[in-house]
């Protein structure tokens, strides 16, 4: 199975190939592709190999079969169903986010502990009581929950989720997560991005 | 030099290294920090290392020195002025978001080009036009930009902000940004980690 680094590479090639589907590009070359994002051509071409793909001499790669490929590897041609879990600021941001429809997220409910928040929508998502999750989960069948909630409740609540069915964890807390072996959990984070830029400005070093 | 997944451990140290003075604990061990983030103690003392600190025998780190010695490395220690640019859904959350002080990161102005916004504030901080931030950006010293504006702006705003002084840039769109030798631009890339996240459903492998 491919390595991480060419999984976190395919969402730019996607919007490359999306821009060149837009002015009527049919191939696309891996030279192309490697200029365009400072990348070595030879990795590009390993990244597009290992969808299966194969480009054609002279021409490349087709536009629309890279596509598909991509978004089938990454299960982005089928909607999945998720829960956001803490409707706050950033909870609020990311359920107002139109771009995840292109990446097959779709966010269907939100819920919260806050009494002033519980009944109200944010981005036309309804927020339900925390204690409503587990059943909800069962009759929507939603596997994925976003974690935006504060970091002290990040580990109880992850427990709870689990127990309710929700086998995929996208962390925005700086918590790490301890799940047990069959759920996946992806953090996102920001302070480890932050650190990165404030010691290159430190160091006044291009990254 | 240490590297880039040392430098982006570290914040994680720092929380950790928070709560031990908060519990009143003087030394930490290196296995201990392993065993709690699931690392080789290896790898934990080589990244301690880095910061110029050693550690006492049966001791262990001190919590207070080691705790500076991050901060320090990463230039947390002192504040640095940032500009919000793009004061939509993200912009409005990163702007309210209060663990950057812990960051040394300080918000003091956000930009934008909706007339809807201008002149309006995002948790206390004020929202200028975008023609204001090359003269606030001289007058404030203000060298660092958190872009939050959409993907089709991305780059002219970039050069924009270049030629405004702003030699660091926190990107937060989908874009890769061009910049000059010496602007650092550090990328957020959300799509990349829902990729993971999305890619490692369709597998059902634990991360
Ligand atoms: N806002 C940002 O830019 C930002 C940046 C970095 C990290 N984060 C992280 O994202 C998380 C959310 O940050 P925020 O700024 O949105 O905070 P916030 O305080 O605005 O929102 C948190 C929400 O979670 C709710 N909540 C509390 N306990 C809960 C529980 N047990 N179950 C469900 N909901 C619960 C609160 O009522 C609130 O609505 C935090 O862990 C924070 O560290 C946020
Ligand atoms: N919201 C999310 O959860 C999320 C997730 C992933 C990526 N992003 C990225 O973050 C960026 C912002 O997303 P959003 O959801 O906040 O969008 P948004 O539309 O809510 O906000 C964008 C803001 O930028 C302003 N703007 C437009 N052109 C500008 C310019 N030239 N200079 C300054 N401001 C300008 C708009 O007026 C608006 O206020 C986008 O690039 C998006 O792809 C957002």
């Amino acid at each position: 199975t491919p390595s991480l680094p060419t999984v976190r590479r395919l969402p730019t090639y996607l919007r490359l190939l999306k821009e060149l589907q837009d002015e009527k590009q049919h191939y696309v070359s891996s030279t192309y592709i490697a200029e365009r994002f400072q990348l070595e051509p030879i990795q590009v071409r390993k990244d597009l190999a290992a969808m299966g793909i194969v480009g054609q001499p002279r021409l490349g790669f087709a536009v629309t079969e890279l596509t598909c490929a991509i978004m089938q590897f990454l299960g982005w041609n089928n909607a999945s169903e998720a829960f956001l879990i803490g409707a706050g600021n950033l909870g609020s941001a990311l359920a107002g986010y139109s771009g995840f429809a292109d990446y097959g997220l779709n966010i269907v409910a939100a819920f919260d502990v806050d009494k002033s928040k519980i009944g109200t929508r944010i981005h036309d998502i309804k927020v339900f009581p925390l204690q409503k999750l587990p059943d909800l989960a069962l009759r929507l069948h939603v596997h994925i929950g976003i974690l935006t909630l504060p970091a002290a409740a990040a580990q109880t609540t992850t427990d709870m989720l689990v127990q309710a069915g929700i086998t995929a964890i996208w962390n925005f807390t700086p918590v790490k997560l301890m799940a047990p072996k069959g759920v996946i959990v992806e953090k996102v984070d920001l302070a480890a991005s932050l650190a990165v830029l404030s010691r290159s400005v430190k160091e006044k070093l291009p990254l």
